[in-house]
């Protein structure tokens, strides 16, 4: 485990906290995509099938553990909460994310490591994680008036996955052992370009100490 | 070594 690895997987569980503690606390959800939450709960629950067969590490299933209880509460208190429910943005909301998952899952039948259930499920949560932020951003540029933890939410998203690719490239001069998944490589790559224009408001609006607003 | 089973990473 190297530092930008932690760096990574410390932004992406602090992702999750921020958005449980806009929902939970302030009890609203207003800006927060439903198809997003649904796509990355079933991005984990694709990606963790080996959770009981597979042991790696206590670090390793603990934090499997938090990203598939927490992406699956939350999509309980978008949908069934009788008060968080009520601040969803539906009417925004409306990207077709099924039309993502079906490609997903065809090109991981066509392009993966090992032809068996377990790895192109694997391979399919690699593909779909790529996507799976299009409805957020896409909510965002309509709403286009950015709350701070909505705002926080995503930057620490995008933020995750840049220190993915960071570690990748750590790792792979650094382990004489590390094998390049080229289809993790790729898919992260085209996931952390996705967050480059958010970044670049994000970023600015921190700097001039204003209200994220993006351009319509 | 099969690199499809080594999936430590999150």
């Amino acid at each position: 485990m190297n530092i930008f690895r932690l760096a990574g997987d410390m932004t992406h569980l602090m992702s999750v906290l921020v958005l449980l503690l806009k929902i939970h606390t302030i009890k609203s959800c207003a800006g927060i995509s439903l198809k997003t939450q649904e796509l990355y709960a079933l991005v984990f629950a694709a990606r963790y099938l080996d959770i009981f067969t597979h042991y790696y590490s206590l670090y390793n299933t603990v934090m499997k553990l938090i990203f598939l209880g927490s992406s699956f509460s939350i999509l309980w208190y978008m949908k069934r909460h009788k008060v968080v429910r009520r601040s969803y943005d539906k009417d925004q909301d409306t990207f077709r994310h099924h039309f993502l998952v079906l490609p997903c899952l065809v090109l991981a039948l066509l392009i993966n490591e090992k032809f068996t259930f377990k790895e192109v499920m694997w391979t399919f949560s690699i593909y779909l994680e790529a996507v799976a932020i299009l409805p957020q951003l896409v909510l965002l540029q309509r709403t286009r008036n950015v709350d701070n933890l909505t705002g926080q939410y995503v930057f620490l998203l995008g933020a995750y996955r840049g220190l993915y690719i960071i570690n990748w490239i750590y790792r792979y001069f650094a382990e004489p052992t590390y094998s390049t998944h080229w289809i993790t490589w790729i898919s992260g790559l085209l996931q952390t370009l996705l967050y480059a224009d958010f970044f670049y408001y994000y970023i600015n609006s921190v700097k001039n100490n204003v209200r994220l607003q993006l351009p319509a | 070594h099969d690199k499809t089973k080594i999936k430590d990473e999150l």
